[in-house]
């Protein structure tokens, strides 16, 4: 699955 | 990268540094909640725990070293240092902090995306980020003054967050995939705990009076 895509904001 | 989130970023950490500075240069902390200090360095610490696992960009690397270290060294300041910590308004300062962490971590337990540690850490950095403001605000009406760089410090934390929900609904349309609703909730109810210190914040600004805030 696609990693949560949020995880690359702070 | 889009603008509503560089926005964000910078907004927060010119809001971390402005602390840090007037801590360090008056060495004084008064009018600060050292009760959210703690609270924001343990916000950063459950959120970048992938900071050593999953590398993103340089960039990324480098914000959430200087996140976690400014938290820890605003923190320490008011704790150790031994002129810095004369100013800390303890008796003041007593809002529980287990009132705000234990709440969010049942819900980071009972609400989150992914039942794993490293998420359930995450989505409970996320809600604890929300709320984390709350004893400094209740500081703030109990101590009545508010120097301009703690309300500037305030208002430039509320700020970020509200930019961050700009960034969030830009990549909600041009990203097909990206659907976040436990961070978009967090964040919203989170721009929204400040908005009433935005009230008084402008107010005082426009009728270039002294910030106050009602009892």
């Amino acid at each position: 699955d696609n990693p949560s895509v949020s995880k690359d904001e702070l | 990268m889009n603008i509503f989130r560089l926005a964000g970023d910078m907004t927060h950490l010119v809001s971390v540094l402005v602390l840090l500075l007037k801590i360090h240069t008056i060495k004084s902390c008064a009018g600060i909640s050292l009760k959210t200090q703690e609270l924001y360095a343990l916000v950063f610490t459950t959120r970048y725990l992938d900071l050593f696992t999953d590398y993103i960009s340089l960039y990324n690397t480098v914000m959430k070293l200087i996140f976690l270290g400014s938290s820890f060294s605003i923190v320490w300041y008011i704790r150790r240092h031994k002129i810095v910590r004369r100013s800390y308004d303890k008796d003041q300062d007593t809002f529980r902090h287990y009132f705000i962490v234990l709440p969010c971590l049942v819900l980071a337990l009972l609400i989150h995306h992914k039942f794993t540690f490293k998420e359930v850490m995450w989505t409970f950095s996320l809600y604890l980020e929300a709320v984390a403001i709350l004893p400094q605000l209740v500081l703030l009406q109990r101590t009545r003054n508010i120097d301009n760089l703690t309300g500037q410090y305030v208002f430039l934390l509320g700020a970020y967050r509200a930019l961050y929900i700009l960034n969030w609904i830009y990549r909600h349309y041009t990203e097909p995939h990206y659907v976040h609703w436990i961070t978009w909730i967090a964040g919203i109810v989170q721009t929204l705990l400040y908005a009433d210190f935005f009230y008084y914040y402008f107010q005082s600004w426009k009728n270039n009076v002294k910030l106050q805030l009602p009892a």
